[in-house]
C-alpha cells in the first residue's frame, strides 16, 4: 500500500510538473503570437 | 515518609490487548476496539489513495487540455508567421514603418496584457501558479482602435449560411446584397459586451462559394469566453485550415488578411523573426518540442484503457491471423 501510494505520489509530481512546464510554454507562444499579431497590426 | 510505594498513583493506560483480555473476560471486551482502530486507519488510507488518484485525474486532464491549447496555438502561430512572410514578400518597403510604429505603440503594455485569448481560457483551469493569476486579470487597458482584420472560411458546398464561428457570441443586425457578389453580405455586432464596439461582416467570396469571408472591424475589449469550448472541438483548426479569399473590401483603417492556409515556412529573413520578438517558432521547431509533443501523445494515448484494449486486440488478432495462415 505504501509503495502504491508512493507511486501515485510520484506520479502526481511527474504530472503537475509536466503541467507546470507546458503552462510556461503556452505563456511563451501566447506572447509571441501576441507579438507577431501586433507587429502585423 | 513515603507515599509512592504504598499508593499507586498511575493510571495504567497502557491499551496492551493482551493486558485487556487478561483482566476481562473475552466474550465481554471484543477485539473490535483493535479491529476498529485498523479499519479506521485503513479507511483513512483509502480516503487519501482515492484524493490522490482524483487529484491525478484533474492533473492528468488539465495537462491534455493544456496540450490541446498549445497544440492550437502553435498551428495558429505558424499560420500567422506564414502570413507575416507573405506580406514581407509582397510588401518590402512597407513593414519597417509599420514595426516601428507598432513596436513604439505597444512596448508600454505589459506582459500580462500581451497574453490575449488563451489567457482567458487558462482561466478555466486550476492550477495554482503565480502567472496564471495574473493572466485571469481581463485587458482593461486595451485601447480600441479602428483596426480591420479578415478570415476567410471554408465552407460545405450543402452549407448556405454566413455564419462563421470564431469563438464570439454575434448579434446579426442586417443584411444586404452587393452589386459585386451575387451572394449577400450579413453585418454582425459583437453580443458578448453591451461596449463591445467590434462589427462583422460576412460575405461569399466571389471567386469560390464555399468560401466565407469574415471582415472584422475593431477589438474586443472582452475575454473570448467561448473559445475554449472551440479549441477543445476543434473549430479553432477548422479556421485554421481555411483558405484565403482574394476579395478586397474598402476601409479607411489598416487591414490585415490572414493567410491561414498554406503550410508553414521559416520567414524569408531572419531579421523579421528577431523583429517580432520571436524564438517561439524556433522553440517549436526544435526537436526538444517535437519530442515533448510525442511524449505528451504518447503518454496520452497510453493512458487511455480504450486505446490499451483495442492495441491488444489488434496484436492479438494479428497473431491468431498469422497462426492460422502457417497451419
Amino acid at each position: 500500500d505504501e509503495q502504491a501510494a508512493s507511486a501515485l505520489v510520484e506520479e502526481l509530481n511527474r504530472v503537475s510538473a509536466e503541467n507546470k512546464k507546458l503552462t510556461e510554454m503556452l505563456t511563451v507562444m501566447c506572447e509571441n503570437y501576441n507579438a507577431l499579431q501586433n507587429h502585423l497590426a | 515518609m513515603e507515599y509512592t510505594s504504598l499508593v499507586d498513583t498511575s493510571l495504567d493506560l497502557n491499551l496492551n490487548p493482551s493486558h485487556f483480555s487478561s483482566l476481562v473476560p473475552k466474550k465481554e471486551v471484543p477485539n473490535n476496539f483493535i479491529e476498529l482502530g485498523l479499519r479506521m486507519s485503513s479507511v483513512k488510507d483509502e480516503q487519501a489513495a482515492s484524493a490522490l488518484v482524483e487529484e491525478l485525474n484533474r492533473v492528468s486532464a488539465e495537462n491534455k487540455k493544456l496540450t490541446e491549447m498549445l497544440t492550437v496555438m502553435c498551428e495558429n502561430y505558424n499560420a500567422l508567421q506564414n502570413h507575416l512572410a507573405d506580406y514581407m514578400a509582397k510588401n518590402p518597403a512597407a513593414p519597417s514603418d509599420s514595426t516601428n510604429n507598432s513596436s513604439r505603440k505597444r512596448k508600454p503594455e505589459s506582459p500580462t496584457n500581451q497574453v490575449m485569448t488563451i489567457n482567458n481560457e487558462r482561466g478555466n483551469s486550476e492550477s495554482s501558479s503565480s502567472d496564471e493569476d495574473s493572466c485571469k486579470k481581463p485587458r482593461q487597458e486595451q485601447h480600441i482602435k479602428a483596426k480591420i482584420s479578415r478570415v476567410c472560411v471554408r465552407t460545405e458546398a450543402s452549407d448556405t449560411g454566413l455564419l462563421v464561428k470564431d469563438g464570439y457570441q454575434w448579434r446579426k443586425y442586417g443584411q444586404k446584397v452587393t452589386r459585386d457578389n451575387p451572394s449577400p453580405r450579413a453585418y454582425f455586432k459583437c453580443s458578448h459586451a453591451p461596449s463591445c464596439p467590434v462589427k462583422k461582416k460576412v460575405q461569399r467570396s466571389v471567386e469560390d462559394q464555399s468560401i466565407l469571408v469574415a471582415t472584422y472591424e475593431g477589438e474586443h475589449n472582452h475575454p473570448n469566453q467561448s473559445k475554449h469550448e472551440q479549441a477543445s472541438s476543434g473549430l479553432n483548426r477548422t479556421v485554421a485550415s481555411t483558405t484565403l479569399g482574394s476579395a478586397s473590401l474598402s476601409s479607411s483603417g489598416p487591414t490585415i488578411t490572414l493567410d491561414l492556409t498554406t503550410p508553414p515556412k521559416p520567414p524569408t529573413n531572419p531579421s523579421d523573426e528577431a523583429k517580432v520578438g520571436g524564438g517561439g517558432d524556433r522553440r517549436v521547431d526544435t526537436p526538444e518540442f517535437q519530442q515533448f509533443l510525442v511524449d505528451q501523445m504518447a503518454s496520452s494515448l497510453t493512458k487511455d484503457p480504450s486505446f490499451k484494449a483495442a492495441l491488444a486486440a489488434a496484436i492479438s488478432g494479428r497473431m491468431v491471423q498469422q497462426n492460422q495462415s502457417q497451419k
